[in-house]
């Protein structure tokens, strides 16, 4: 809340109950009503007394979402303490309905009792006391009562909400973990954040909040320093989470978007569900677990303001340190979802059939003839770094995106070198490149996941004893690469084994991530050539967030040459 | 999508310039049909001799 004694304002849940009241009289309306209906409501289902013992769980609707709490113990007195925020708006649902269901062996969420809470009564109540005690009917008749339920809720001083956001969304950006922002570390939040006059002045703003001028701020000040700078002019032009446009909503409204689209894509309240709709919030934020996801887009992102973020990688034929485009706000959800333990909830609650779902319709759209007019737009944002001069066919060639995506080269396009020698490898794709002597300095440099193994990579269906202690070569391919893979050695393939998984990103934040294990988990084919030079080589086509149908071009048993093509990757699930 | 090729221990001597890469954590930018390494059997295959080389006498 807003108001100590010193503090000259009212306090802000009596600011806001004067606001209710002069809505309630149509005729005291000001000009700033259109303001005054906005605000983040805490609700917490905090316990039952029901009339008999059972297993019980409850939900919470409000408009078109349903949350629900966990399962209780075996008990009539079963104990919550769930709580979520909701989105108040001036002309949206105010009737919360909170359903309460049994749960047994025999009779799976059953429907025992229900309540509905106008949410601006409860708030307009005089009682600084939140809690509240209220009769659970009978669905099938209203008179009778089936038990009680206690909740509590409030609505969130919009100060303290933007102070909490802030923190928290800082914390993403921490990328050392030491609790203080570096400059770099700064900056990267407001290029995220989309407005293009705060990046200019992000030195001003910087040094605004580091008082002692050491060179680093610490979350609170900084937290505090944009709650401030939100007041005069907002900062936030874009959220950084799903990427939507805030310029038009006033500025406490930006705030609660961005306070609920960052809980939804958390997972970080204690009441699940929401995300489970048809009409999540959470979609938009899973829709950008991946670059591939977001070149469709590329585009808007550009025109809103927000900054690309970059990769370094080195070009081996230059030598030169070369910058990969990458928006930021892909950078910063990624980092949130693939790097921390409540990211890795939400993925084990549910965004794994979410992120299949979602590549099998990217598929099916990029084979519509409809997707062809992404092509130039594509070629737009890449063009520095996709040579139209090399492609086998011209652009009007494609009749639809899938199609444009596994384009073939001119012939001689990709030299092979020392062709005819079989002692030499060569690479397997156009993509960044990862190699290391041994697997142990894989997982030593790059490769963070806790449950990554070699027989877990290539599955219990292959002896994979020779490969424990092998040489390893990562070839990741970016959206805008030639998708097609070629063999890096010459031999006879000798086996291939499919196997199912997920579609994570294998972008290195998720591969760098401890929580994460992309490579064992996700989809993949595992092909083992059998060659005089090399001995056995494992080549492991792994797919990923929307990429993840492949094609091979040869089968089992064929006699391959280095260089020659292999199969491809392309959009579907 | 990402391509992982696993060499048997000791079979390949990869290019220094891509392992010293990969050792600053720093992926590097290649294209199909670069040179990846060599295989360390090649300096004991030049050593044997050659069946097809071979007459009987």
């Amino acid at each position: 809340g807003g108001g100590d004694d010193d503090a000259p304002e009212p306090s802000f849940l009596s600011r806001f109950r004067r606001r209710l009241h002069r809505r309630r009289n149509p005729g005291s309306l000001t000009v700033d009503a259109p303001l005054d209906f906005a605000g983040i409501a805490r609700i917490e289902i905090i316990s039952a007394e029901m009339q008999f013992k059972d297993r019980w769980l409850a939900c919470l609707s409000l408009g078109e979402r349903t949350y629900k709490t966990v399962i209780s113990d075996q008990t009539d007195k079963p104990e919550w303490k769930s709580e979520k925020k909701v989105l108040l708006e001036k002309h949206g649902p105010h009737i919360a309905r909170i359903s309460v269901f049994e749960t047994n062996r025999l009779s799976k969420n059953n429907f025992v009792g229900y309540c509905e809470i106008d949410l601006l009564e409860v708030l307009n109540k005089d009682s600084e006391d939140n809690i509240e005690v209220i009769h659970l009917l009978d669905p099938s008749s209203s008179d009778k009562t089936v038990g009680s339920l206690t909740i509590s809720c409030y609505v969130e001083d919009p100060i303290e909400t933007e102070k909490s956001f802030a923190r928290r969304v800082l914390a993403v950006v921490d990328y050392n973990e030491d609790g203080k922002l570096s400059y770099s570390e700064f900056s990267d939040l407001i290029n995220a954040f989309g407005n293009r006059v705060a990046a200019r002045k992000k030195e001003e703003l910087f040094n605004q909040a580091d008082k002692n001028g050491d060179g680093v701020v610490d979350m609170d000040e900084l937290a505090t320093l944009l709650a401030i700078q939100q007041e005069k002019e907002s900062l936030i032009s874009s959220c950084p989470v799903c990427g939507e446009t805030l310029e038009k909503l006033n500025r406490i409204n930006a705030v609660i978007h961005l306070t609920l689209c960052f809980d939804e894509g958390t997972g970080n309240q204690i009441m699940t569900g929401g995300f489970l709709t048809d009409k999540q919030a959470s979609y938009g934020w899973m829709f950008k677990l991946s670059e591939w996801a977001h070149f469709s887009s590329y585009d808007v992102g550009l025109n809103s303001g927000s900054s690309a973020s970059h990769i370094l990688v080195i070009d081996r034929r230059t030598k030169r340190l070369v910058e990969e485009l990458i928006d930021g706000k892909i950078v910063m959800s990624m980092r949130a979802i693939y790097q921390s333990k409540v990211g890795l909830i939400l993925i084990d609650t549910g965004a794994k059939e979410i992120l299949q779902n979602l590549s099998e319709k990217q598929g099916r759209q990029m084979n519509s003839l409809e997707s062809a007019k992404d092509i130039p737009k594509f070629l737009e944002f890449f063009k520095d770094q996709i040579r139209l001069d090399e492609i086998k066919y011209p652009i009007e060639h494609f009749k639809t995106f899938n199609e444009f995506f596994i384009r073939e080269l001119k012939p001689g396009a990709r030299p092979i070198a020392h062709e005819d020698d079989g002692n030499i490898a060569v690479c397997a794709a156009d993509s960044r490149l990862m190699a290391f002597k041994s697997v142990d300095d894989s997982l030593r440099l790059w490769i963070k996941g806790r449950k990554f193994s070699i027989q877990g990579l290539l599955g219990v269906g292959l002896s994979s004893e020779a490969f424990m202690h092998g040489s390893l070569v990562i070839f990741r391919l970016a959206p805008q690469d030639y998708h097609r893979f070629h063999l890096p050695v010459s031999g006879v393939i000798e086996s291939f084994l499919e196997i199912p998984g997920c579609l994570y990103t294998v972008n290195p934040i998720a591969v760098n991530s401890k929580y994460c294990n992309v490579f064992t988990e996700n989809k993949r084919t595992v092909s083992i050539i059998s060659t005089k030079e090399f001995g056995k080589v494992a080549f492991v086509a792994i797919g990923a967030t929307m990429v993840g149908s492949m094609t091979f071009v040869r089968k089992q048993g064929d006699y391959v040459h280095k260089g020659d093509e292999f199969g491809y990757f392309s959009f579907g699930g | 999508s990402t391509v992982i090729c696993i060499f048997e221990k000791d079979a390949i001597q990869i290019d220094e310039d891509l392992v010293a890469n990969s050792e600053r954590s720093l992926e590097t930018l290649v294209s199909v049909g670069m040179k990846l390494g060599i295989s360390t059997r090649k300096e004991t295959q030049e050593e044997l001799p050659s069946l097809e080389k071979c007459s009987i006498e």
